[in-house]
């Protein structure tokens, strides 16, 4: 059971390592708390964004640990792999960058997996296969198919 | 095994007119105003899936998925979702399997796999066999994403270990 | 101290009808949960975007609860009036035609009120008196004033 | 009283170079890349003021506070604010009050109002008389307008009983 858990955080933490330099170009891992107690110590997340010292996940900015958690999600989603996924409104937090970097990874990625994200921004839209827009019509939900040019900003 | 359809009817702030969504195996982008009904697809994907817990779809109880226009409620709610099979993941002998659920105003639900009435359990065991749950990692919620960056050491370790 | 409740309650409410109105069109209140024990009901938070029915803030959409808790803040910090304000990205789930009205209302209010508020969106340092870009610069924060062209996404 | 003018010196990521907002009084949009120090300003704003949670400025420990480079911490941390007073709010006979705060690697501070050494509970007092605190409703931090929009019915009472 313990080298079960210690192949799985090396997977993930390898795994995550990639994605997150795919993003950010900077390095990421997963650490015990307390290599003294490797049966229950707790595992703490690593980043550090290029020029920056390392730091642990929760005292990054906002917009950070939002790319930073994409990056562990996708490599947890790798041990068990469906073959959808659906985000909502990931980028919420990110700036043009991230998002730009989010936006290209994603769509690689769609070559091999469905890939289903909610978003507000262009970046996003535009590389889109399929673009769908929600709205509300009389009091309900309807659904219009269109291309980025149509929905362009008014 | 990918999305290929999805259709919504009464769930939520989708109405009596039945929404259908066709989906490709790339990248598709949901967008639209504030308040358009978004948030409500990715509800309803858990949903037909099988979620039972009010507070993951977004509601205080179950019987409020039923589409409500203010003057009153809609009988039920339906969705139902066309997932390819072609590599045959599901132990299904179908290139399609359509899952859908409806729920009436008490609570109630039904589950039809295929057009036949199935129990929630034997909808599970299907899913399953292709690692789809209705919590999995591959569906982030809005906002969820902040709930893993604040994540502590323990809980870390915990979905570690539930992943080896 | 229950007729001062119930007097700062409906001063509350009133002001945050008027910013939820002007942002959205739609109407707000807050009510007592329980109206047969006013000296220990909850207090409910009542929304009603246009073409909508009345529900409680916490189940509409993100950026619906966003705009809401935004008009509901100006309506407490008007009590108490302070001469600033500071917002960090109120506007991250807000779609453009509520972050253009969130704009708007904020410029007008800051003809009155000091308004600083920390945006990713060109909507808002379009409107901006003073644009300030904090960035980081061989390991520290530095900051450019500029204006919205200088700062134009690449 | 609005504020005039903001200076940081070895706050989070401020480091040596001493960093100066000359600010106005109308519409201030702050922007700039993720990481850059937009909430570091917000979290400065609220240390000059007096704030005392550590949690309050995003760290585990006062003395986080102190800009450390990778190579080692600054020996303090410095902000000072300078507001604006021409219509006498403050209890001060000058047109403008600047407060500083000091913070050293041992999470001491010192105060200090016009340049002259002060207590805390004096600081808190001074800005008292003009509705300014660090936990003030005017102040709101990245991520907390999702926090009032969750806020349960026997919250929000306390909430509105606070002001009255
Ligand atoms: N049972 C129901 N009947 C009718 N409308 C409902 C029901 N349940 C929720 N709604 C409404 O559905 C609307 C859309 O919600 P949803 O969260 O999907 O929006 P969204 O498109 O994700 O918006 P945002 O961009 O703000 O996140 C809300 O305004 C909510 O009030
Ligand atoms: N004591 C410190 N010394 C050096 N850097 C620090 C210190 N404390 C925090 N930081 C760093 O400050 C950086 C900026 O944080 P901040 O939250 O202000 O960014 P931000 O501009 O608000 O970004 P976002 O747009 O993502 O919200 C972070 O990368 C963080 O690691
Ligand atoms: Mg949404
Ligand atoms: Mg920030």
């Amino acid at each position: 059971k313990l080298r079960a858990f210690f192949t799985t955080m090396e997977k993930v933490s390898e795994k995550f390592a990639a994605y997150f330099n795919r993003l950010t170009n900077g390095v990421a891992w997963l650490r015990l708390v307390d290599e003294t107690k490797p049966s229950d110590s707790g595992v703490e997340v690593i980043v550090q964004f290029p020029g920056k010292p390392q730091r642990s996940l929760r005292s990054v900015s906002g917009g950070e640990r939002s790319v930073a958690a994409v990056s562990l999600l996708m490599a947890l989603q790798g041990l068990t792999p469906a073959d959808f996924y659906i985000f909502d409104e990931v980028d919420a937090h990110m700036d043009v960058a991230y998002t730009v970097a989010l936006a290209e990874l994603l769509k690689e990625m769609s070559k091999k997996t469905q890939i289903i994200i909610v978003s507000l921004k262009d970046v996003l839209a535009e590389k889109a296969d399929q673009l769908i827009g929600v709205y509300i019509d009389r009091g309900e939900s309807r659904i219009i198919k269109t291309k980025l040019e149509d929905v362009a900003v008014d | 095994v990918y999305i290929k359809k999805l259709s919504l009817h009464g769930f939520k702030s989708f109405g009596q007119r039945k929404v259908t969504f066709e989906l490709l195996k790339g990248l598709i982008v949901i967008t639209g105003p504030n308040g358009g009904g978004k948030s409500n697809v990715l509800d309803a994907i858990r949903f037909v899936m099988g979620e039972l817990s009010p507070h993951a779809l977004r509601v205080g109880r179950l019987s409020e998925l039923v589409h409500d226009d203010g003057k009153g409620r809609a009988a039920y709610a339906r969705v139902s979702i066309t997932l390819d099979n072609s590599e045959k993941a599901l132990p299904i002998e179908a290139d399609e399997v359509t899952i859908t659920r409806k729920i009436y105003q008490n609570g109630e639900s039904e589950y039809y796999i295929n057009g036949r009435s199935a129990s929630r359990g034997e909808l599970l065991m299907l899913l399953s066999a292709a690692n789809i749950r209705s919590s999995g990692y591959n569906i982030l919620p809005q906002g969820a994403i902040l709930n893993i960056a604040e994540m502590n050491p323990d809980d870390m370790r915990k979905l570690i270990e539930d992943v080896a």
